[in-house]
């Protein structure tokens, strides 16, 4: 299964993971 | 062997013309399909026509029945396991998928009846802590791709893209993209709500009005919804509404503006989360943000595997869906659960008409049935989630 956002953020948010990255619920994804 | 490879002569022949010919056109075919498979067709509503496209093997996973696979894989999952056996045989799914069974609730693997409810098992309280950050992970798993949104295409992998608005649908009046559109009742009282009442509820100074400028005086005559749900009180519920209206900075619905809208200043982002079948497979909410509608896409139920994403175009337009769509603190925010052949059922919690992975014949791909939200919360025009906040999950079948 695989979850998919798409959303609409300030040019200069900016992703704090990698590709292939393990991630966990809750964990921070990425910030402006 | 040796000798053969070093003492034979090489004795070159010119080739017959009608080889050179015939190996020319294998070549121009060759292109000639991959230039096709690349280029995007468009229906009369200028919508992409999404078809199957990847390699000979892709067509023969098409060919497969995987829904009847993934209803049949559900019941046989969820069939009754002898309590005795449920320890050994739980704990040796949880060896080979890498489960960690110090962090599930309930504990005691004697309570799980099937591997399809140790599947859709939950975590203790607080081993997930929630990050201060904008956006956190709504799931465990592992973090596929991510980007921002080019031209209302996203990529699927790198060189692999497919278009924005048949992820999420597109409302174009006698379009066949719509099928039904209701609104889901929610079993929550909000008609007598003012703001007095809300300032008590919450404690603190402010009115509804101060809060929010955009809330009309009698919001209270839309709502049809009259049962207070027993497990959630109106002030919880208050509570949760107001805390998030005030983490996202609440503005008004975005009215019906089409996907790939943006502010000036602001661009639009995706990320994929792959979840591995060992993984905690409920799904949270990744932000304060309230969801306005969904939208239920019924489609295939391919593998979503990094090795299927890497060779089946369209992939997560040709799988069965469920769109949420609504509005965050910086405008438009979706996100969107993608069934798998093992996991068909999507589970959305604050929707309970929504059935996924139903026996029936399919819509044409592209289609889908909407429901909106508008009744959870007559102030913020849906259902609003805190960050980390359960939202659903993906049943096995």
């Amino acid at each position: 299964s695989t979850i998919v956002l798409v959303f609409e953020a300030p040019n200069d948010f900016e992703f704090t993971v990698h590709s292939g990255q393990k991630v966990k619920v809750g964990e921070r994804l990425g910030d402006v | 062997l040796i000798n053969a490879w070093t003492e034979t002569p090489t004795k070159w022949y010119p080739l017959p013309l009608a080889v050179g010919a015939l190996l020319l056109v294998a070549i121009q075919y060759r292109k000639k399909v991959k230039r096709a498979q690349k280029e995007v067709q468009l229906d009369e509503n200028g919508m992409e026509i999404i078809k199957l496209k990847g390699p000979w093997h892709v067509h023969v996973l098409g060919a497969l029945p995987l829904r009847n696979m993934s209803r049949l894989w559900g019941y046989v999952n969820s069939l009754e396991l002898p309590v005795w056996f449920r320890p050994h045989g739980l704990r040796l799914y949880a060896y080979a998928f890498g489960c960690n069974l110090d962090e599930i609730e309930p504990s005691d693997l004697r309570e799980y009846p099937s591997l399809g409810a140790f599947f859709y098992r939950k975590l203790k309280d607080g081993v997930r802590p929630v990050a201060k950050a904008a956006l956190v992970s709504p799931a465990d798993g592992t973090m596929l791709h991510f980007g921002t949104v080019q031209g209302s295409r996203v990529e699927q992998v790198k060189g692999i893209t497919y278009s924005l608005d048949a992820l999420l649908g597109v409302e174009r009046p006698g379009s066949p993209s719509s099928i039904t559109s209701t609104v889901v009742e929610h079993n929550r009282d909000m008609s007598v709500v003012d703001d007095k009442e809300f300032a008590n509820v919450n404690g603190i100074e402010y009115s509804l009005d101060q809060l929010i400028d955009a809330v009309p005086k009698k919001f209270g005559a839309q709502v049809d919804a009259s049962i207070v749900e027993p497990e959630r009180s109106m002030q919880d519920t208050l509570v949760h509404d107001a805390s998030v209206a005030l983490e996202m900075g609440f503005k008004p619905p975005l009215d019906k503006r089409p996907n790939t809208y943006v502010r000036p200043g602001n661009s639009l982002f995706f990320a994929v989360i792959y979840l591995a079948p060992g993984d905690y497979h409920r799904f949270h909410s990744p932000t304060a943000w309230v969801v306005e509608k969904r939208r239920h896409f019924m489609g295939e139920l391919f593998s979503v595997s990094p090795f299927m994403a890497k060779r089946l175009e369209n992939l997560f337009v040709l799988n069965e869906r469920v769109a949420l769509l609504g509005r965050w603190k910086y405008g438009f925010f979706g996100m969107v659960p993608v069934g798998a052949t093992n996991v068909g059922s999507i589970k959305v919690n604050f929707d309970k008409d929504l059935r996924t992975n139903v026996r029936g014949k399919r819509p044409p791909p592209g289609t889908y049935t909407e429901a909106v939200y508008s009744a959870a919360s007559p102030i913020l025009q849906g259902q609003p989630l805190t960050p980390a906040e359960e939202m659903g999950g993906f049943r096995l079948g």
